[in-house]
C-alpha cells in the first residue's frame, strides 16, 4: 500500500545513503555533527536526525517561518555526492536548525527535516489524477502506515537505529491553526537528553 | 498500490519540480538543453528527458559501463536549487550521456537517466522487511503499474507532457545478460526524430 511503499522509498532511498558511512572518506551522521559544531562553535544537544511526520502531511518549505518564530535556518550539513540510477552527482546533505529555547534562554541546534515523501504526497493530493480521489479519503492512514513501517524498518536496522528519530505528531489544533513546532522539537530533545 | 504511488512521487516530488520553468530567471528542459548545445558546441537529436524504465528494474549507477560501451558521461545540465519540506538548498539537475552512433557514425548527445524510484524499489526487493515478500511476488506488476500511471500523469499535463519520454522495456535477454541499453535510446530518438 502507499503509506508502507512511501517508507521503503524513504529508508532506502534516502535514509540508508545518508546517514551511516558509505566509503572510507566518509563520516556518519554523528560524525558529520560533530565535525559542525567543532567548526561552528556550536552545540547538538542530541546527534540524530528529527524526522517531522505531520498528520496533515502540511510541510512547510522551511522551518523558518512566520508560524514558527523561535527558528532559524543554519547552513547544513556536510554533502554526499553520489551517482545513483545514472543521475550523475546526486547531492545530499542533511539540514540544520537552530531553535530559540525560550526557558531556558539558550539556543539549540538541531538537524532536523520533514519526512519529504509527505510533502510530495500532498502535492499529489492537491492535483488530480487517477488515484486522487482515493488518496484523499485515505490520507490519515496513509500517514500512519507510512510511520509505522519506517518505524519497524529503522528499528530492524542497527546501522541506522540510532541515527534518527521520528516525531509523528498532529500539527494542526482544532481551530485550524498550525501548532509550534518548535515546541515541539524541544519537548522531544528534553525528553531523549 | 506501490507502482502508482511511485509514480505519483516521481511526478510530483521530481518531474514537476525540475522539467518546466519554475521562476522567471529559471529555464525549462528545452531551454537547458539549447543553452548547453550551443555553450558546449554539441547536438542533441531530440530535446526530452528520457526516462528508462527496465522490467528488471536494475538500474546501473551509470550509463557509462562495460555492458554499454558505446555510451560516455557528459557533464549534467544547469542545477535547480530549491528548499523543499524543510531540506534547505535540494539540489536537482538532469544528466547528459553522449552515445557513439555506430551505424550513422555519429556522436549522439541525449538527456537520459532511469526512473529513480525503481532503482530504490530494487534496493528495498534485496533487503527483508515487513513486506518485502510480497513485493518481490509482484515487481513485474508493480513496475507496470509505475510505468501506466506516469504515462497517464504526464499526458495529462500539457506543461510537461512534451519535455518527457518514457522507454519501458524488456532489459535482459533470455540467457541473462543485459542488452545494450545504447540500442535502445537510439532507436528510440531516431523513431522520435
Ligand atoms: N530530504 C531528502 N533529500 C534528498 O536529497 C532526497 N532524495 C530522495 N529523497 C526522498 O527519499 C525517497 C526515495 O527517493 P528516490 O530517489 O527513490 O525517489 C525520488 C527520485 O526518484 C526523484 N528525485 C527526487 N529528487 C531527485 C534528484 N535530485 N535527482 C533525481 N531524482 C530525484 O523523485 C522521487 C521522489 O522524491 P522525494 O519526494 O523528494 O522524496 C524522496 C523519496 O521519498 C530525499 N529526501
Amino acid at each position: 500500500n502507499y503509506g508502507s511503499g512511501m517508507a521503503y522509498s524513504f529508508f532506502h532511498g534516502y535514509l540508508k545513503l545518508i546517514l551511516p558511512k558509505s566509503g572510507r572518506e566518509d563520516k556518519n551522521l554523528i560524525e558529520e555533527i560533530e565535525n559542525y559544531a567543532d567548526s561552528q562553535g556550536v552545540t547538538f544537544p542530541v546527534a540524530k536526525l528529527f524526522i517531522l511526520i505531520p498528520n496533515s502531511c502540511v510541510c512547510h518549505v522551511s522551518l523558518k517561518d512566520d508560524k514558527f518564530p523561535s527558528i532559524e535556518e543554519s547552513s547544513s550539513l556536510g554533502e554526499k555526492i553520489q551517482t545513483v540510477a545514472a543521475v550523475q552527482n546526486r547531492v545530499y546533505k542533511n539540514s540544520v536548525y537552530k531553535i530559540l529555547d525560550n526557558k531556558r534562554k539558550e539556543r539549540v541546534y538541531v538537524c532536523v527535516e520533514y519526512a519529504t515523501p509527505l510533502s510530495t504526497f500532498r502535492k499529489g493530493l492537491e492535483s488530480s489524477g487517477p488515484h486522487t480521489e482515493y488518496y484523499r479519503e485515505h490520507s490519515q492512514d496513509i500517514v500512519l502506515q507510512f510511520y509505522i513501517t519506517l518505524k519497524k524498518l529503522l528499528k530492524e536496522d542497527p546501522e541506522i537505529t540510532d541515527l534518527c528519530d521520528l516525531i509523528y505528531y498532529d500539527d494542526m489544533e482544532e481551530n485550524g491553526k498550525f501548532r509550534d513546532v518548535a515546541q515541539i522539537i524541544l519537548t522531544r530533545i528534553r525528553k531523549i537528553q
